[in-house]
């Protein structure tokens, strides 16, 4: 079929003929999600005063909101075995990811790959990961605080203030410990991260989060540096992972989606510490 | 307890807002990252002689508390760019998986290794089902990363006991042995 499937029992992804998730198929619900790279250009500003300043280390601020998509074809190779099934992507030639599903699992890990950012053009480019569904979430999304409670968004709007919101996308921006979820009286997605990230939802059942930025002018409040970070000469990678849980809004049965959630965020934070011995010099009966 | 103090002092460092918002000059940055690489490394031998003490306590009634065997417990900085030099160099390794959480967890475990024949034991031994997967060619090409592993094996590590741990023996296989595993299966592109 022209749609290639991972998963298990719990959850299926399918990804459509030019490589990027399609759809997703989980808790007995099948809805369209996709997901895609793309960067907005960050804002050269001459730090004159606040209006104009330039997206820095202290200051999140696109270029006039312009975006670009990372790539339109997205180059595939499937694996697939007992333990885990994999999508490995190539988006361009900085921007790569897997997608894999772990037998036992019921959400999805995406681990992605950003760098060397290229700023031959002199652009400063601001990395995102977006994730799209037909979820109608009414300009409401929730995001987390330090991993705990979460805290209710929506778009140009605070809840205790008139806002005039100057800047479309920094203006809904928030910073994500853990977590980041949006839902309709049907279906709920939540994306887990592995660190903080700057995110939003700028439409209805969007969610979108910065994985990797490279500016190049300072923006003046007191670094007296771009952040433009680079190792070996080269502009730095940044490697990480993204947790897609998908499937109904309402509680079933006491074991709702927020439950395990949260289990699979302490146990993905928290991981197992790995120590490797070298144990050339003994047999497995001898290391038993 | 110097080690520890070290790291206590390094981190004491790492509360400063500059080094949670990363709002730096990128050389204090790569101080930072420095300054806790050594910490874990003086950490390590802190761990390492846990370990060691643990692993002789586990045997029954053992008379002398000197640990008969010492073991490395050596971690691996760099498994986030998929390499370590221990499961990459040696044809048999052990590898200790130590649960920080109050409650028991199981976890899939990713090992970089150069080749897709390996049998793992528990420490009941217990052969574990194992998937080797090929790191993805964009991994393999970070610059810079000197490994030569060209696969993950994948296995399930169930019941890892709260604030507990467990082993497990990984051992490449040869011959005959090593065409009975799966190699990974064809891809799809």
């Amino acid at each position: 079929s022209s749609v290639t499937v991972i998963g298990n029992s719990h959850i299926k992804l399918g990804f459509d003929t030019n490589g990027f998730l399609s759809e997703v198929k989980a808790d007995g619900l099948t809805r369209l999600v996709s997901q895609e790279f793309l960067f907005y250009e960050g804002a050269v500003g001459n730090n004159a005063e606040f209006l104009n300043r330039s997206s820095g280390a202290y200051i999140f601020r696109p270029n006039e909101n312009k975006i670009h998509f990372s790539t339109d074809q997205v180059e595939i190779e499937v694996y697939k075995g007992d333990l885990v099934q994999e999508v490995h992507q190539k988006f361009n030639d900085w921007i790569s990811q897997v997608v894999r599903i772990y037998n036992k699992d019921s959400f999805a890990e995406f681990e992605w790959l950003v760098g060397p950012i290229p700023i031959e053009d002199g652009i400063g480019k601001e990395v995102i990961t977006r994730f799209n569904s037909d979820i109608e979430s009414n300009g409401i999304f929730h995001t987390d605080s330090n991993g705990r409670e979460m805290i209710e968004r929506k778009l140009n709007h605070r809840d205790t203030w008139s806002v005039k919101i100057n800047e479309e996308v920094a203006g809904n921006y928030y910073p994500i410990t853990t977590k980041i979820d949006l839902e309709d009286e049907t279906a709920r997605l939540a994306i887990l991260t592995d660190r903080a990230q700057g995110g939003s939802s700028l439409k209805d059942g969007s969610l979108e989060l910065m994985v990797h930025r490279r500016l190049l002018k300072d923006d003046a409040f007191g670094v007296g540096e771009a952040l433009n970070e680079t190792e070996f000469g080269e502009g730095l990678i940044a490697r990480g992972k993204h947790h897609l849980f998908f499937g109904k809004s309402t509680d079933r049965e006491g074991v709702s989606l927020k439950g395990i959630e949260r289990l699979v965020q302490l146990e993905k934070l928290l991981p197992t510490w790995k120590f490797f011995s070298n144990m050339e010099d003994y047999t497995a009966e001898e290391w038993q | 307890d110097p080690h520890l103090t070290f790291m206590r002092e390094t981190l004491g460092i790492m509360q400063h807002h500059d080094a949670i918002t990363g709002t730096e000059k990128e050389k204090v940055a790569l101080d930072y990252a420095k300054r806790m690489s050594v910490a874990f490394r003086a950490c390590g031998a802190t761990t390492r002689n846990v370990l060691n003490q643990l692993s002789v306590q586990s045997k029954d009634n053992v008379k002398d508390k000197t640990a008969k065997y010492v073991f490395d417990f050596k971690t691996c900085a760099l498994l986030n760019i998929t390499s370590c030099p221990v499961s990459e160099e040696n044809e048999r390794f052990a590898l200790t998986l130590y649960n920080p959480l109050a409650h028991t967890v199981s976890e899939y475990i990713r090992i970089p290794v150069p080749g897709v024949s390996y049998n793992i034991i528990d420490n009941k031994g217990v052969t574990l089902e194992s998937q080797a997967v090929p790191i993805p060619q964009p991994v393999i090409d970070i610059k810079h990363r000197n490994s030569t592993a060209k696969y993950e094996l994948v296995f399930l590590a169930t019941n890892i006991p709260p604030l507990g741990y467990r082993t497990y023996y990984v051992e490449k296989l040869e011959g005959t042995e090593a065409n009975k595993k799966i190699n990974p299966l064809p891809k799809a592109t």
